[in-house]
């Protein structure tokens, strides 16, 4: 089962559509791995992205270098997926 | 411990796909005038498509469909999707606007619409998202099943990478789970409601994806998503955004509404449930249930439009 731990979900928001496209170029970014929880159409819809434990350095360079805002929207993905899991085995337990 | 009917399933937690299978089949055991299931085709690795049909009689009846969990990884969907086919069972002969669709429409519900990736988010990988076809030529496995479909197919708004999340797919309608849809809808020929139900970020959108273009029912669409996010909010004021899904969230092409509008299925809709990024799609269990109540109304509100305006 595959894990995430470290994982983070970062919460982007582009101040205006140069930044929005500076975003948008980062799905072409293959060597990030990043997955795109939501994506936005403009700036007044962030953007919400899964990065690996391994390429969260990398990410975070991209993004202040060119002053992208962020948020860390997820610390650790895996600990909340932990929690699910528990739930779940707790109620079929019970 | 299985549950012995529906009455004693849990609507509050997650469930495996056998879980949800049982509980479909239950159903249909313990309303067999008014449930029946239909198996429209198979899955990439040859699970059974279930729908579930919702009639009182009649032949070719005009009819609703919802969906949920095309998107596997959105697992609120799903659990919304299984509470809904209760509510409708519950309140058929009690609530007169539901009997009221009933006695003249029929509604059709897929709750597990990605079996092969809900299945492997159970036990392989809870973020997956896209069917689970291995694509020729490349390490990457899946296409996103609402980029496949014959609108816009191909345009911005997918990609052509296997490897992408929104993985268009080698062609329109070469994924099993979007093709067997396809074709019942085509053979059906009287739906009416197209609801295809997403998470997160609370919104409820209408075509187009793949274009600018307005579609040319926009301003009843519009006016019909506004009264439907007004009657979710007045449960527990949750908070949803709604419009054309190229101005409201994002550009998309190939997506499913798009193509059900465009057979002339006028009340096309698809809905992100909650949350808005909290939790994203891991949306805790307790969240489930107030979920699909406050959706319910939204989904009787287009339901209710698309029985008293029939075209």
């Amino acid at each position: 089962k595959e894990t995430f731990d470290g994982h983070q979900v970062l919460r982007i928001k582009a101040k205006d559509d140069v930044q929005l496209s500076l975003i948008k170029a980062m799905e072409d970014m293959v060597e990030f791995e990043l997955d795109f929880w939501m994506e936005g159409s403009d700036v007044s819809t962030p953007v919400d992205v899964r990065v690996p434990v391994h390429t969260l350095q990398p990410v975070k360079r991209y993004l202040d270098s060119r002053n992208l805002q962020y948020s860390i929207m997820i610390e650790d993905l895996q600990v909340m997926l932990d929690e699910e899991q528990e739930e779940m085995d707790s109620v079929a337990r019970d | 411990a299985e549950p012995r009917s529906t009455d004693a399933f849990d609507y509050g937690r997650y469930h495996t796909l056998n879980e949800i299978y049982s509980f479909q089949d239950m159903l249909v055991a313990e309303n067999p005038n008014l449930v029946s299931k239909m198996v429209i085709g198979q899955s990439y690795q040859g699970r059974p498509l279930n729908v579930l049909k919702f009639s009182t009689g009649g032949t070719k009846r005009p009819a609703i469909w919802i969906d949920t969990g095309i998107h596997s990884r959105e697992w609120v969907t799903q659990a919304s999707g299984t509470w809904f086919a209760k509510k409708i069972v519950s309140d058929y002969g009690r609530d007169p606007a539901l009997t009221a669709i009933l006695n003249r429409m029929d509604i059709f519900l897929e709750i597990v619409t990605n079996p092969d990736g809900y299945y492997y988010t159970h036990n392989s990988n809870r973020m997956w998202r896209k069917t689970r076809k291995p694509n020729p030529g490349s390490n990457c496995v899946g296409v996103d099943p609402n980029r496949n479909w014959d609108a816009g197919f191909g345009g911005a708004g997918a990609s052509g990478n296997p490897c992408s999340e929104t993985y268009r797919g080698p062609r329109a309608h070469s994924e099993s789970e979007v093709k067997s849809i396809v074709d019942f809808v085509k053979s059906h020929g009287n739906m009416k409601a197209f609801i295809s139900i997403h998470s997160y970020s609370q919104m409820l959108l209408y075509p187009y994806g793949y274009t600018r273009t307005p579609v040319k029912d926009q301003t009843e669409l519009h006016n019909l998503a506004k009264k439907a996010i007004t009657d979710l909010a007045s449960l527990y004021g949750t908070r949803y955004r709604y419009g054309s899904i190229i101005n409201t969230i994002y550009q998309a092409s190939g997506g499913t509404i798009d193509w059900t509008y465009n057979q002339g299925i006028k009340y096309s809709y698809t809905f992100e449930l909650r949350d808005t990024g909290r939790y994203g799609f891991i949306l805790p269990a307790n969240q489930i249930i107030p979920t699909a109540k406050e959706t319910w109304l939204a989904l009787m509100a287009l339901m209710t439009h698309t029985n008293n305006n029939p075209y």
